[in-house]
């Protein structure tokens, strides 16, 4: 594994843990969209029905349990913790999951690599990954106070793939990876829907302002 | 190996 691709998963691992801190130890989800963190269950539950038929390394295994559980019980948290969610800005958090579940769906079913249940699957969640963050930047730039929780959480999540991105770039000329189409033009995809936010991220960062994006 | 690739990752 090089470096690239473990910095993507230590970023992402990051943001998980930052988000569970947020609902655990200061009893908020404020500024989360419950659609966003959905969209991540069906994401890992779509992408590792492989997890009992196919083994790669103990890492890869554990790291598919660590995303698979986080992600329930962030939803869990957020739905039915009677404190947490309370902090839930449902009122904002309107994007229709169905919007880009379905179109996702049809894509993967017309564009794959193989028309098989499990390979169908895999290409769905890629699709759907790269754009679940959605529901999340527009409650962001419904948000009036954004705090930095929530804003590291989302960068460390961009973070994670821009990681993901050079990770590709490094196995395809170092190691003679073949091109794979599918993963590397819904990562780059999933990338760019996190510019607009990384360039606001980064001024406010610079300027020692909170955090607001341009309604 | 070269088939399964990018299936060695998150």
């Amino acid at each position: 594994m090089n470096a690239f691709r473990l910095a993507g998963d230590m970023t992402h691992l990051l943001s998980i843990i930052l988000l569970l801190h947020k609902i655990r130890a200061m009893k908020s989800c404020a500024g989360i969209s419950l659609r966003t963190q959905e969209l991540y269950v069906i994401v890992f539950v779509t992408r590792y029905v492989d997890l009992s038929m196919k083994y790669y390394s103990f890492y890869n295994s554990i790291m598919k349990i660590v995303f698979l559980g986080t992600s329930i019980s962030i939803v869990w948290y957020m739905r039915y913790h009677k404190v947490v969610k309370q902090t839930y800005n449902k009122d904002v958090d309107t994007f229709r999951h169905i919007f880009l579940i379905l179109p996702c769906f049809v894509l993967a079913l017309l564009i794959n690599r193989a028309f098989t249940v499990i390979e169908v699957l895999w290409t769905f969640s890629l699709y759907l990954e790269a754009v679940a963050i959605l529901p999340q930047l527009v409650l962001l730039q419904r948000s009036r106070n954004i705090d930095n929780l929530t804003g590291n959480y989302v960068f460390l999540l961009g973070a994670y793939r821009a990681f993901y991105l050079l990770n590709w770039i490094y196995r395809f000329f170092i190691e003679n990876h073949q091109v794979r189409w599918i993963p590397w033009l819904s990562g780059l995809l999933q990338t760019a829907i996190y510019a607009d936010f990384f360039y606001y991220y980064i001024k406010s960062w610079k300027n020692r302002e909170k955090l607001k994006l341009p309604a | 190996s070269a088939s399964t690739d990018v299936k060695d990752e998150l």
